[in-house]
């Protein structure tokens, strides 16, 4: 099972409709996919039709072992599960900030699927408390959408430290393997430039053993477009809601190019 | 000296640019300004063309009183003055939390400038903790920039509440008064929708003595601009970096508005 954390402490540059899409592209080509909401705004669970306050077991349940993984998961669409957030996800960081090895409980809970699923992806909340390092603890790859503006790049390095600190003290598989760069405007020189900027900096990393040393800037970007914003409300992927328009098509692109890169390692 | 704090815990939704842009629009029309930045990311500070790492006073050191807020304040542009961020800010929330008083304390640092300014304009960070309680407890006004997306409803109900608690325990005075829709983009349907879905909500609430019984959508929306994603970059206000573009017309609209609504009340 491919394990994919995908992060980025900065709000609102995609990590959401990167995974509900996804995923549902990866479940579309016939892979078993299993994807975990992290996140108290519990957007991954509304995007994809359910009702936060109607779910009585969530991620938080399993992090607290109330519930087990295995037990809570739903069928949300054919091939695709999802372990839903519900409002108790807003006490988790501060409940479980005394408990021992509170890092890798989502790492433990996982474990009994390891075989039953072909994807594992964890849908993270924009910060580098408890919650992502549980998913950080728990993956072996991290996916990082990143909007290509100058001020995005501002947390950045914070957040590859992040994942360089998990993976020297909690988790020596976890690696960086690419960017996807979201809500790209392809008429402008600004999204150019910050690509240039950030592949720049991964060069420097190559050939260390720092985590993100073999990271990549995915080959697709994902294009502004109003239909991967209109169809959560309506409960859908974009498949569902529009299957022809370039949000649809780019996502597609997204999910080869990680499968075809998984077939290569 | 009106007293606006711009916040929305949602991240990327427009908070910084707003403030750069709208206190810009202010300072030119004649009016003395001062804008804190009160985000650890020190966005504001960035954008305004400063380096967070030279800062050796900011609004940490005001905030944990080792500095007084009208000593440390810079003139930044003509009629525009700053108290920047510097990393120390990241800290500020775990230190004060036993602190007594510990969400009036900016409140109580502005008080010797009162009638210095024409404007204090708080840029908050995306969380509803203390730095942002901090911000609310120091303003009468809310203006809350909002992304015109399904999603970003979500979390508005909670804002709101926020606000509400801050007003009936800590200020009575604070009233949300407008929301400015960002990054809004005009050919589609969807941020059409979201608009309605909005006022309706805030006509609900007329009549009431909720904090929000009289918040208005502005009549401008500040509209997709790839020129405001430069600016900062180069450290520039619109108005230095393009004047003529739609983001310098939007936001001189915007400070119009602001500044004849206050005539009225
Ligand atoms: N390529 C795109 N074009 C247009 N709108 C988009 C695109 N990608 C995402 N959006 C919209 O932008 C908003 C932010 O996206 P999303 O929720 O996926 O980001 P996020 O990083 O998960 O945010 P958060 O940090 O709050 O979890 C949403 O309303 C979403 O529908
Ligand atoms: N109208 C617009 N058109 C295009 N880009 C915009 C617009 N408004 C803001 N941006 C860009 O979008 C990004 C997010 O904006 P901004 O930093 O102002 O949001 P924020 O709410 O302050 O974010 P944070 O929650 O991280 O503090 C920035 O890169 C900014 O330059
Ligand atoms: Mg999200
Ligand atoms: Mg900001």
């Amino acid at each position: 099972m491919r394990k994919i954390a995908v992060l980025n402490q900065k709000g609102g540059v995609g990590k959401t409709t990167t995974v509900v899409n996804t995923a549902a592209a990866l479940a579309g080509m016939g892979l078993k996919v299993v994807v975990i909401d992290l996140d108290p705004q519990a957007h991954l669970t509304i995007h994809l039709g359910l009702e936060p306050q109607a779910i009585r077991a969530s991620s938080y349940e399993v992090l607290t072992k109330e519930a087990r993984f295995e037990e809570e998961i739903m069928l949300v669409r054919p091939n695709l599960w999802l372990l839903p957030a519900n409002i108790n996800l807003v006490g988790a960081e501060s409940e479980l900030v005394s408990v021992v090895g509170r890092e890798t409980i989502l790492r433990e809970a996982i474990e009994p699927v390891e075989d039953q699923f072909d994807y594992l992806v964890i849908d993270c909340p924009p910060s580098l408390g408890l919650l992502t390092l549980n998913a950080l603890a728990a993956a072996d790859e991290v996916l990082i959408p990143l909007q290509p503006h100058f001020l995005a790049l501002q947390g950045f390095g914070k957040l590859l430290q992040t994942v360089e600190l998990v993976n020297k003290r909690i988790n020596p598989r976890l690696k960086v393997q690419g960017i996807l760069l979201c809500m790209f405007d392809t008429r402008a020189s600004l999204p150019s430039e910050v690509r240039a900027d950030i592949e720049h900096f991964l060069e420097s990393a190559r050939g260390t053993n720092c985590a993100w040393a073999q990271a990549q800037i995915l080959p697709t970007f994902i294009r502004r477009n109003i239909k991967l914003a209109e169809a959560p409300s309506y409960g859908q992927t974009i498949f569902e809601y529009e299957r022809n328009c370039h949000g649809a098509e780019d996502y597609t692109k997204v999910a080869e190019s990680i499968h075809s890169q998984g077939q290569t390692t």
